[in-house]
């Protein structure tokens, strides 16, 4: 079963949008896909067509009263389900603070799990106690990255929270890759940035490191204003806008990681 | 003193963006402006030019070590000056989490500044401790907004903090109004959010609340790559580019702030 986190602790990078289109993209392909949705702004759990306020059983009541996966997960169609976020995640980082293992508990509902192929978590704009349940309960990390000059300064930050947590609680624990997202082609911008970013993720440059694999996506996923529309509909691209660009980006992406394996 | 915090727990707005152009314009018509970073990950002490790995004097000494603002700040130019942010702050949930009157550190540093017009507080894509510390140090809030689906969802979390802050600790603070950024002219989806968020936020609709008197700021920021150019030189938008539409529609902001005053 194949882990993903999609994590970036800057904000509005694309990780939500990535989350849903990849998932649907793989679901089309026929892979059976559970979502989590860890961050308390519920943006995952929305854009699937599920109102957060709805659901008395959610991520938040996984992690502080030890409810089971099957609890809280809610079945989205045959092959695809979700364990919705809740406003009450805001307040984790305190609830949690002086639990035993405040890490690992959402490793630990899900590591028995059998249903899926694929689970893929979802993180909020940050590196505290949700986030790290994500990166503690995933195999692989995907980094979304807008192609602007802040996007390199949080990279180094990431990377070593990231090595903390496969040192200290997840050896498992490697980043396949980084996805260019709502990319403006043709600006000198996106260009410089992406050759930084080519010249720091050559894989095998960092040996024994969780990135010592790591690239950058094949695919590139346009700026495209159909991708910021489907949210409010409840809706994949796939079904919103199929012959639009996000369609087709997502769908190559979705493609890519599931034939590419394990940060191969 | 107009002591203005920049918020929305949603990422990637347009928040460090607009604290820093906005702080230039205000400047550039003679005030005097003194920025303080409450994100760790410290874009906005980046985007001024400053490495906030060479600051041992930041935000995160004034809150955890009580330092003063003399102590932390660092001058600019004659008009403008800067508390930094440091990684370190990445922790101060954890830290702060047993101290008395953690929230209103921030706020017994500067309350007896005379030296400046205008304070800008950028806050962090969360609603967490920094973010408490900014909403209790400011006695006026502007929000920026993309104008997508999304951020609709966040606005009534956003304004029950604020009122939270409002009643419990800072009775000064009102809301000044919601700034559109990133807009993209001519998108449908941009023209259904905007028409309700003015449905929304009607002067004096919701009377006795902090926003009884926030408006939608009639100047729009356009998307503008030069803005996202301008980081990487550690320069305002005004020295980077100065004809560009960033310029143009800042100094638009930076005026119409000034001259409307407080909520009005
Ligand atoms: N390729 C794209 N083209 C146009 N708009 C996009 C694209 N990708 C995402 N968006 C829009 O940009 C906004 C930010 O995207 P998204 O919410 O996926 O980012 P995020 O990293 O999850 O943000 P956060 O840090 O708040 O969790 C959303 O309104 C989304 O609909
Ligand atoms: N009007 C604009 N046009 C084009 N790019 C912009 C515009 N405003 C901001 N940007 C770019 O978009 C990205 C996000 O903006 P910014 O960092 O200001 O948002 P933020 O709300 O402070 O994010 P965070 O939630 O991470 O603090 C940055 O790379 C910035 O340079
Ligand atoms: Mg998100
Ligand atoms: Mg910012």
């Amino acid at each position: 079963m194949r882990r993903i986190a999609i994590i970036n602790q800057k904000g509005g990078v694309g990780k939500t949008t990535t989350a849903v289109n990849v998932g649907a993209g793989l679901a089309r392909r026929g892979r059976r896909v559970l979502w989590i949705d860890l961050d308390p702004q519920a943006h995952l759990t929305f854009h699937l067509g599920i109102d957060p306020r709805s659901c008395s059983a959610n991520l938040h009541t996984l992690l502080t009263r030890h409810q089971t996966l099957k609890e809280v997960r809610q079945s989205l169609g045959e092959r695809t389900a979700v364990v919705p976020s809740h406003i009450d995640l805001a307040t984790a980082e305190g609830e949690l603070v002086s639990v035993i293992g405040r890490e690992t508990i959402l490793r630990n509902a899900i590591l028995n799990e059998t249903e899926y192929d694929y689970v893929i978590l979802d993180c909020p704009p940050s590196l505290g106690i949700l986030t790290l349940n994500g990166l503690s309960a995933a195999n692989e990390v995907v980094i979304p990255m807008q192609p602007h000059f802040l996007a390199l300064q949080g990279v180094s930050t990431l990377l070593d929270t990231i090595r903390l947590v496969h040192d200290r609680i997840n050896p498992e624990l490697r980043v396949t890759g980084v996805l260019l997202c709502m990319h403006e082609p043709n600006t000198r911008l996106a260009c410089e940035v992406i050759d930084d970013l080519r010249a720091f993720f050559v894989p095998g440059r960092h040996a024994e490191t969780p990135w010592a694999q790591a690239r950058i996506f094949e695919t590139i996923i346009r700026r495209n204003i159909k991708l910021a529309e489907c949210p409010s509909h409840g809706m994949s691209i796939f079904d919103y806008a199929p012959g639009s660009h996000g369609a087709v980006d997502y769908q190559k992406l979705a493609d890519e990681i599931d034939e590419t394996g394990f940060a191969s």
